[in-house]
């Protein structure tokens, strides 16, 4: 989970580690 | 490593030319002359780049396609792509809210989740197998635009009405292989002569 106010490395549901 | 994006996109999303707002339907919203004027400026400035450019996809709205019709002149040979999805419309209430553009909830029930489609439709990281950079136009509208951006770079939606756009503006985003984003430029209309520049 990013925290809050960060960055969401998977915020086009296409990031690898997912 | 197969699993794994390598290749970085070019995003460009255009806003459509100055239309002839006293128009009844979308049909009759037709560029005008100065519209003309500033898309044939905006195909120029996108020939000038020298860039390899992948396709050309467009709103369906008159006014987007008569935009795209005058800037594919100056892109010979590439694919173009219409799309319902990038039509203009109320992606989410903004915030602070003006007075004298109020859509109804059902406007930005149905807008905002067709806006919000397009949005996953077209900007992301590229596929695994993409192995060379592609640089996408997108021609379409200002508030479809300022939405994209927003999400983009994480922003709260909500702001999106913060930003102001040019008719036939260049708004330029790089999403690298790794998910980042990188807005390179906002609204550019720095080609435009002065007197040409119109936002409405």
């Amino acid at each position: 989970e990013p925290k809050k106010g960060g960055w969401d490395t998977n915020w086009d549901r296409r990031e690898p580690a997912f | 490593e197969n699993k794994k994006p390598k290749a970085t996109r070019h995003i460009l999303l255009i806003r459509h030319s100055q239309y002839n707002l006293n128009g009844h339907s979308d049909k009759d919203r037709t560029l005008t002359g100065l519209g003309q004027e500033q898309a044939e400026l905006t195909g120029q400035r996108l020939a000038t780049l020298g860039l390899k450019y992948d396709v050309l996809i467009h709103s369906s709205m008159t006014r987007a396609v008569e935009t795209a019709n005058i800037i594919s002149k100056y892109i010979p040979g590439i694919q173009r792509v219409s799309c319902d999805l990038l039509r203009e419309g109320a992606p989410i209430e903004p915030d602070p809210p003006i007075n004298h553009w109020k859509p109804d909830s059902v406007q930005y029930y149905e807008d905002g989740a067709r806006i919000e489609a397009a949005f996953r439709r077209y900007i992301h990281r590229a596929e695994t197998n993409q192995l060379e950079d592609t640089y996408e136009i997108i021609i379409c509208h200002a508030n479809v635009i300022r939405y994209f951006v927003c999400r983009a770079l994480q922003f709260p939606s909500e702001g999106w009405l913060r930003m102001g756009l040019n008719h036939g503006s260049i708004t330029w985003l790089t999403i690298r292989p790794s998910g980042r984003v990188i807005l390179r430029t906002l609204g550019d209309s720095g080609f435009m002569p002065p007197e040409k520049v119109t936002r409405s």
